[in-house]
Formats: structure tokens, C-alpha cells, sequence
């Protein structure tokens, strides 16, 4: 199986650190092995998981920067099946380092490749910028999951972010798809979100999930408590909406 | 009066570019001659003003890097008082570009000095990163305006953002301030946003505005239409909230 997955959007604030650490959480449960990658300077999935910031222990940024080996950069997060490969401040400068060195982009798939660590899925949190660390997510990774805020502003970016995609599959990684399209924070009492999500349907068709994650404020509150939507409050809509997600994953996976 | 303001904070989402756009609609209708710099590669407050993308029209990706001069980059908005160096995707690449040029992070400070405009107040729109491209946007500006969402990550984020900050005004920008911190999208039905609010006031005090962002779909469908929320509903909470925002800027200014 071993796939990774870069949940990506440049667009700030339109539910990735959210749709990674709960699809991660979801998948462990379901009995895949699951990695998720923090590659976010804010290190919120890191948080998110109640990891308190450490910057002693390897992570993200030494697996990129200081080529330290997967296996050692992969940390237990308490909970079966899922491991974390923490995101930390240094990763704020890591743009600026990779500017100026060999195969910048490659650095991250260079570093999974010889990793020699199992898994089902490796999840790729991104941060909200198509720079050096997002572009490092797009050439490790065999497919994509795009967030998609029903607003309007994030979906004036989905353009700049299909151009992005389609020039690094010619240069970088031709195999790179769009696993899937998540429509995130609905609230469809509005008529803002319902047209968004027309809009969204009718350019990207049976790409996007079926699955639609509504606004619903325990998916906010759980990381104040270091935890998953599932451990903090299994029965809410928040929760049900990520559980039915990572099943749609699932299923989607065996169809390839 | 001249002041140079950043809309500044990292975290992705948190009303960056809907303060930016507001604030300087309100500005400009109190009469306050106002220059809008989008320094996003989103181009969200570029678009939120109904401006189309054009690439022919300079803006702040030629400020920036082709040293085109500020009177060429800065357009008319159709609104009295308002005018706009716009954003384009150029910029998505402008961080690369940065990395390897000479005094890097001072080039829009030079630009902006550089410049023979008049204005009351110019406000930088930033992209959700401590990249490059606001770290001249920190290094430019007399002072800051800090939206923070009313949300655990937003929170989490501005240990960061302070940080930058000190070291910014250490190295590049000594008389850097923090103008104001603005609480956004916050739905006091929740307790999170209750809870976020206590934290914020109590750690800065002062520096934060009275003036609380509430949650209003209004804000979030008026870009859709290319329109301030004052040219979209005047009366709605938003638009309210915002009047209120410009006024405590006014005032601030005047002690200042
Ligand atoms: N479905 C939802 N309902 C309510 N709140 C949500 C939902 N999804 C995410 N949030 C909250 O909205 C905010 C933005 O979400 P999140 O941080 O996951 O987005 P992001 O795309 O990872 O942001 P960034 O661009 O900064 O990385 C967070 O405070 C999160 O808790
Ligand atoms: N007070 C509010 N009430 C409701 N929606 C809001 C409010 N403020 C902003 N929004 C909406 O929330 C989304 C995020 O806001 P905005 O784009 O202004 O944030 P940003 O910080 O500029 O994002 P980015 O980090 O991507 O630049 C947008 O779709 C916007 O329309
Ligand atoms: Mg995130
Ligand atoms: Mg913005």
C-alpha cells in the first residue's frame, strides 16, 4: 500500500492542520499504519496531537535540513498505529536554506526514499505558501488531498494551486495526482458555502469527496486538549464527517 | 502622518486581508488618503477591491523586484482616498528570488523611501508566512496591526510571530511597534472564542483594541462581489465592527 499524501492548500486557514491530524487519527483506528509529517513552521498538527514543543528531539526540519534518517525523526504518539514526525520553529528558516542548495525540491522525497520505516499511509501536513517546504511535499508525495474552505477567497486560489501542481508533475514528479477534494467548514444555513460547493462539484466532478465537513466548533476545540476529533468527542458532527472521510479514503485506495 | 502599517500574523485564515480591506475602506471614507499594498501572491485584497487580475499592471511584485517606482505601482481604486499597489502571482516566486539578492530584506523599505506619494496611512496586506516577503513588510513598517482569530492554533501561533518581531527590530527596524492587536471571527456563542479573548487581553493588555471582529457571513461574501463590507451592507455587524475599528485607529494615532 505506502502511500503519501500531502494535504495541501496555500490558501491560510482553510482546514489542513484539521483534515491531517483527524484522517490520520481515523486511518490508525481502522488498523493502517499511519505517519503524519508536520512540515508547518507553526507545528499545529505537532500541537494538535499533544506534542509539547521539544526542540531536542529530531523531526521535520533535521530530516530535511540535516538528512537525519527517517527512523529517527518518526516519534510515537501514544495512540495505535499512528506515528509522528513533529514540525518545529526551525522549519520558519528552512525556506531560505533550501534556496541555495542542490536539488532543493527533492530533499524530503530523497529522505522518505531511503527511510526504511513502513506504513499505510504518510500523511504530509503543509504549510499555507507554495514555497520551498509545499514544494518539497509535492515531489515526495503520490497523491494529494486539497482542503477547500466553502468562501470565496480559497476558491480563488484553487487556480494558483492547479497551476503549481501541473509544473511540478512535468519537472519534478509526473506521477503526482489528486487523490481527492475536501470541502471543509460548511455551514450550509448560508448560501455562500452551497455555492461554493456547486461551483466546486461542477469544475472538479467526482474528485471531490462525498464527504463534506461542516463548521462545527469541537473540531476547534479538541487541539486546545492535545487531542483528535475521535478522542475528544467521538459523537460529534465534526467527528462523524471525519469518520466517514477516512472510510471514503479507504475505499478509494482500493479502487487504484 | 505618513504611517506605514503591516497587517501581519502568520497563522493562515485569520482575517489578514479582510482587516486590511475594511480598515482602509473606513479610513478612506473618514477622509485619511490611504494606499492598500497587497503582498500576498493570492491577491486576495486585490480582488476583494474588484480588481481583476492583470499582469500587465505594475504592482508590488515589480515594486519589490524590479525597483519600479511606487508612483508606477499604485493605482486608482475607484473609491476616494483609496488606492492600490496591487498583489499577482509573480509574488509566489518573489521568496526564491529574495533569498539571493543583496540587502534582501530592506528592499520594500527602500522602495516605499524611495517613493514621492502622500498618504495618511499605507497598509501592507501579508501572506500567512515569516518568509522573505513579510520580513520586508516588518522592516518597512512603523507598526503592525495583529488579527488574531479567536481560536486555540491562532493563539498558539503568536509566541512565533512575537519572536519575529524582536528580531526584526533588533537587526533591521528598531522603531517597529506593535500599533494593535484585533480580535476576529469571534462567535461568543462559544466558549473558545470567551476563553481566547480572556488570554489575549490579559497577556497584551492595552495593545488590544476594544473593538472584537464578530463572525458575520456578510464579511465573507463581499469579496465575491469585489466590494468593501461598507459598499456591501453598511449595516451589517461587520461592517459596524470595522467603522468602530477605524475609529479606534484614528484615535490611536492622534496619541500617538
Ligand atoms: N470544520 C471545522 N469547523 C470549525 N472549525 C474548524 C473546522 N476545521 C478547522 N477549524 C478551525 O479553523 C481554524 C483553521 O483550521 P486549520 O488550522 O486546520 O487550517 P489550516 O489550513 O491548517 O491553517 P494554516 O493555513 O494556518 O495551516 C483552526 O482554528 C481550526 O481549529
Ligand atoms: N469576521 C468574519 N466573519 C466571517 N468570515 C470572515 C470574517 N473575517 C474573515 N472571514 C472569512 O474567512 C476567510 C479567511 O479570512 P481572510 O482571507 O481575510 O484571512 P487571511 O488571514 O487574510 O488569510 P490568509 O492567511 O490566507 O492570507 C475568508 O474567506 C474571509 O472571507
Ligand atoms: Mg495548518
Ligand atoms: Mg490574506
Amino acid at each position: 500500500m505506502a502511500e503519501r499524501m500531502a494535504i495541501v492548500n496555500q490558501k491560510g486557514g482553510v482546514g489542513k492542520t484539521t483534515t491531517a491530524v483527524n484522517l490520520a487519527a481515523y486511518l490508525a483506528i481502522r488498523g493502517k499504519r499511519v505517519i503524519l509529517l508536520d512540515l508547518d513552521a507553526q507545528a499545529n498538527a505537532t500541537s494538535g496531537l499533544g506534542f509539547e514543543r521539544d526542540d531536542s528531539r529530531n523531526g521535520s526540519y533535521e530530516l530535511l535540513i540535516n538528512e537525519v534518517p527517517l527512523c529517527d525523526c518518526v516519534h510515537d504518539s501514544g495512540r495505535r498505529n499512528l506515528q509522528i514526525c513533529p514540525g518545529s520553529i526551525h522549519l520558519a528558516g528552512a525556506e531560505v536554506e533550501l534556496a541555495t542548495m542542490e536539488s532543493r525540491e527533492r530533499r524530503l522525497r530523497n529522505a522518505l526514499d531511503a527511510g526504511d520505516l513502513s506504513y499505510d499511509y504518510l500523511l504530509i501536513d503543509c504549510p499555507p505558501s507554495l514555497g520551498l517546504l509545499t514544494l518539497n511535499a509535492l515531489t515526495a508525495a503520490d497523491s494529494l488531498i486539497v482542503p477547500i474552505q466553502t468562501e470565496y477567497y480559497a476558491l480563488e486560489g484553487v487556480t494558483l494551486l492547479l497551476d503549481t501542481i501541473q509544473s511540478v508533475k512535468q519537472s519534478l514528479n509526473p506521477e503526482l495526482q489528486i487523490f481527492g477534494i475536501v470541502l471543509t467548514m460548511s455551514d450550509l444555513r448560508t448560501q455562500l458555502a452551497a455555492q461554493v460547493e456547486e461551483e466546486v462539484r461542477k469544475a472538479f466532478g467526482e474528485r471531490v469527496f462525498k464527504t463534506v465537513i461542516p463548521r462545527n466548533v469541537r473540531l476547534s476545540e479538541a487541539p486546545s486538549h492535545g487531542q483528535a476529533i475521535v478522542e475528544y468527542d467521538r459523537r460529534s458532527r465534526g467527528a462523524e464527517a471525519y469518520q466517514q472521510l477516512a472510510r471514503e479514503v479507504i475505499r478509494r485506495s482500493r479502487r487504484r
